[in-house]
């Protein structure tokens, strides 16, 4: 079962 | 003050409707060196990037920093009522709670000027690492929309694989399976017809058609696309918008949960 990411989990807040 | 003027006021028009389906507000920063605006779609799946450079406008001054907060929608509904070929400035005084479009046709017989609420939005911005991506895939605009297109009709994920041999993108659902595979290019008349894959591993990643869907409303934009990929990280899907900057879309990759 394949689970949509955030983008979030990837880049940093500024 | 803040003006800026753009002779080819079709790029603007275009740069609104790839974005206007993905987002419903953002902010547009200006500063001497141009515009940029960085923004999340409301789930937070996708992150969208644009960049003006002031030298690509046939004026641009920029006095001090401004952040243009814009219902997109308002803008894009603005940008409809300028001609493909008119041209475009765009003004605001410091700290202004408004900007002036203003649509010139190109032999100035007829001045149309609209003047839009700015809003106060507090967006986060997020900072993108440098990446050196394991497949740089470069390929037509046009084919791209339409292998999306043509798989969104199999399911609600499409799978990109990249390889040696080539691109594949694949689609499962309850109809069926669609599988669509490019190779490289082996020569090629026109430059914008090529497709071109420099990899330096192999990757397969899925993503959600919903958003390439919204991604490829960019295809007016440029002649091609390019998609980058490395292995659990966000795909770019990015258009030149002439030769003054860009739209990147980035998109979380659907995983294993």
């Amino acid at each position: 079962k394949v689970k949509q990411a955030s983008i979030m989990n990837f880049f940093q807040k500024k | 003050m803040f003006e800026a003027r753009l002779v080819q006021g079709n790029l603007l028009k275009k740069v609104l409707e790839s974005l206007k389906d993905l987002l419903t507000e953002a902010s547009w920063d200006c500063a001497d060196t141009g515009i940029q605006l960085q923004a999340m779609d409301n789930s937070h799946v996708s992150l969208v990037s644009v960049q003006l450079r002031a030298d690509g406008f046939d004026k641009f001054r920029c006095d001090r920093q401004l952040s243009m907060g814009m219902n997109l929608t308002s803008m894009s509904k603005i940008l409809r009522c300028a001609a493909n070929d008119d041209i475009i400035t765009i003004k605001a005084q410091d700290q202004a709670d408004n900007v002036t479009f203003v649509f010139e046709s190109p032999n100035q017989e007829k001045v149309a000027d609209y003047e839009m609420k700015l809003m106060n939005l507090d967006q986060e911005h997020l900072g993108i690492p440098e990446t050196d991506y394991a497949a740089v895939i470069k390929l037509p605009a046009a084919e791209f929309q339409r292998i999306i297109k043509d798989l969104s009709q199999f399911g609600e994920s499409v799978v990109i694989s990249c390889t040696k041999e080539g691109v594949k993108f694949s689609a499962a659902g309850d109809i069926g399976v669609g599988n669509i595979k490019l190779a490289q290019t082996a020569s090629v008349d026109k430059e914008e017809e090529a497709v071109t894959i420099e990899m330096q591993e192999p990757v397969t990643l899925t993503f959600a058609c919903r958003y390439l869907n919204m991604f490829t409303k960019a295809t007016c934009l440029a002649p091609q696309v390019t998609l980058s990929m490395s292995p659990e990280v966000p795909l770019v899907v990015e258009y030149k918008i002439g030769d003054m900057g860009h739209v990147r879309y980035y998109l979380a990759p659907k995983i294993e949960d």
